[in-house]
């Protein structure tokens, strides 16, 4: 049973803590302070209050039983160095620590985090290419180069057969699903919006105007398929 | 051609300003502080330093005909909800804005933000999920339930056929590819591993163990697919 702890409950830490809790890992949740160590006891397994550049502090804890901890201090970059040094001093497997920047990610790498992230940067980019292909509803980067999307089929692919489009030979994507929005009425006599996934669509299935293919291929494939097809 | 503009050149507004420029896009990208602008100028179309609570400052470069504007205000964001109001009086079609809590979100949405962006607790979930499943390296949502993840294939799968497992009756999920890392030598004469992808798995084919995954299903089909499989 893999063993957590977090350092830093502001926004980040604290929401990386409770979802680590929800998905049934074992977290110790840790900052300087109590006030925020109060407000998350009802979330978590574990809460202390501590100061995570104090070596006799982290020992106390037995931080070195933990095999990963996430250093979520954001602002605070020297304590964040301090933090990955005495951890990794005291034997802890895995330290990830959020970077302010990427020189701030340079020196954590240095001094010995094992992986470090650069929140704003990750979801600036993220947004970005949400905004610049509103066809790619959903655009998930899979292996070097290969992407999985959701994509609103062009007015030419309404209406027809799967294999008469020929997606596979002429634009090289392999269609995953066919996905469409139900409304539904549930239990309560409200309507609902739910969404049948077809993924194992056949080459006589026909795509309507109210469903979305999610197909798998390259970038450029993909970007073809949605500029000329 | 869509026209963005992104107020706020921090580092997430940077980088989303910088990324839509790499994508094509036509950006606008706009901060108070004439030196966040210079320092952006040669990676984006347009840049003008003007403070965004000034209704005037606004008018005078023409935000109306933005169709997206994209408020990447972290920190100030009492300056965000009154950009918001004055950008949705002026009519841009759309707007996006960075909120720093769920409270400042409700706000924003109540003052007329189209959208609403808390990067921190995006990230924080997008973490907690990667540590937690490790098997998963890849886990993607697609639709209400539906995930697509990347898996290492388990022991008992290692060298049987695609067929003899039965995925899609046992488990309910459906393979889409299967990957594999290879070292390759490039022009240089150096080691460089390339991931391949078979993206149309047949049912002869057979899992090694260096090669992993590609599933899609339900949340429930892959917990158990990952537990008994
Ligand atoms: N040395 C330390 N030991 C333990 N906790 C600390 C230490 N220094 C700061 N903290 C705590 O870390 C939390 C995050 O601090 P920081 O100022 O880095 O936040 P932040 O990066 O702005 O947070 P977020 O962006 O996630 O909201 C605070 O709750 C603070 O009390
Ligand atoms: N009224 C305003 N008009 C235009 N730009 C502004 C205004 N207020 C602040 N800015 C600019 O917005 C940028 C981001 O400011 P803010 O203090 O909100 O940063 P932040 O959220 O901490 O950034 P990040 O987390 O992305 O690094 C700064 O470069 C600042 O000069």
């Amino acid at each position: 049973m893999k063993q957590f702890a977090v350092i830093g409950l502001g926004s980040f830490g604290r929401k990386v803590a409770i979802t680590l809790g929800e998905k049934g890992a074992e977290v110790l949740a840790i900052d300087k302070n109590i006030t925020k160590v109060e407000d998350i006891k009802d979330k978590v397994v574990h809460a202390v209050a501590l100061d995570s550049t104090s070596l006799d502090e982290l020992k106390s804890i037995g931080i070195t039983d933990i095999d990963t901890v996430i250093i979520a201090l954001g602002e605070q970059q020297e304590a964040a160095i301090l933090t990955t040094v005495l951890l990794k001093n005291l034997g802890v497997g895995e330290v990830i620590a959020r970077a302010m920047n990427s020189l701030y990610a340079q020196i954590l790498r240095m001094v010995g985090a094992d992986k470090v992230i650069l929140i704003e940067e990750q979801m600036g980019e993220q947004l970005a290419k949400t905004l610049v292909a509103p066809q790619i509803i959903e655009n998930v980067p899979l292996a070097s180069g290969h992407l999985l999307v959701e994509i609103k089929p062009k007015k030419e692919f309404i209406g027809k057969k799967l294999s008469d489009l020929h997606l596979r030979s002429r634009y090289g994507v392999n269609i995953v699903a066919i996905q469409k929005k139900v409304e539904e009425i549930n239990d309560e006599g409200e309507v609902t919006i739910r969404t049948k996934v077809n993924d194992l669509p056949g080459p006589d299935d026909k795509i309507s105007d109210d469903e979305t293919l999610l197909v798998v291929g390259s970038e450029e494939e993909i970007e073809r398929l949605i500029k000329e097809g």
